[in-house]
């Protein structure tokens, strides 16, 4: 969940 | 993706493309911090690096190798090309005073102690006041052009649009970063003073 979240928004 | 998150990609975007075009257009970089575009260059390449470690999307790539092309170019044109037109003399802020808290704070204060993660974080501290040698500069010389202006305003409320997202994710996903959401209400009050000055002036005219 933290991987998506940091990856994924700019 | 939410309405919240894509207009803040589009903000962000779309000052990023005002200033490029203002550089341009009018061959002169006068009026634009370049010690704020370096921080800006240091933020993206320091968070884009996952460009070779996780693939999100086409949208999220694409969008962040337009960032780090364009903040790239930025200092091209202003370091290089149109050189002459740089107002060093009004860029004075002393960069080394926010790099080095945001290096110490990002070791201190951060999710992971891994390599990438605190890269991350030290470019959400770091991207939280690499506006500031901009804003000194405008607060120096007591004008901005009003293409400068309007950079300001898109890229604040870039981040303003950001948090509306995130108090919609943690309804909507229960999920939320405590490093990002207070990083992005320290950016987002420093513009508040130019936020009041662009609307006031805005509607009563010069």
């Amino acid at each position: 969940i933290l991987e998506s979240f940091r990856h994924d928004e700019l | 993706m939410n309405v919240f998150r894509l207009l803040g990609d589009i903000s962000h975007l779309l000052a990023i493309i005002i200033l490029l075009l203002k550089i341009w257009k009018t061959r002169s970089c006068a009026g634009i911090s370049g010690r704020s575009q370096v921080l800006f260059a240091v933020v993206y390449t320091a968070r884009y690096l996952d460009l070779f470690t996780s693939y999100i999307s086409a949208y999220n790539s694409i969008m962040k190798l337009v960032f780090l092309a364009a903040s790239y170019g930025t200092i091209y044109l202003m370091f290089i090309k149109f050189k002459a037109s740089y107002d060093h003399n009004h860029d004075t802020f002393r960069i080394e005073f926010l790099i080095l808290p945001c290096v110490l704070l990002s070791l201190l204060i951060n999710h992971e102690f891994s390599p990438l993660e605190i890269l991350w974080t030290f470019s959400i501290y770091l991207e939280s006041v690499a506006i500031l040698p901009q804003l000194f500069m405008v607060s120096k010389t007591g004008e901005a052009e009003s293409i400068t202006s309007h950079y300001l305003f898109a890229l604040g409320s870039y981040r303003a649009l950001y948090i509306l997202n995130w108090i919609y994710r943690y309804y909507a996903e229960s999920h939320y970063d405590v490093i990002a959401i207070v990083a992005g209400i320290v950016q987002t009050v420093l513009y508040c003073d130019f936020f009041y000055l662009y609307i006031t002036k805005g509607i009563y005219g010069q």
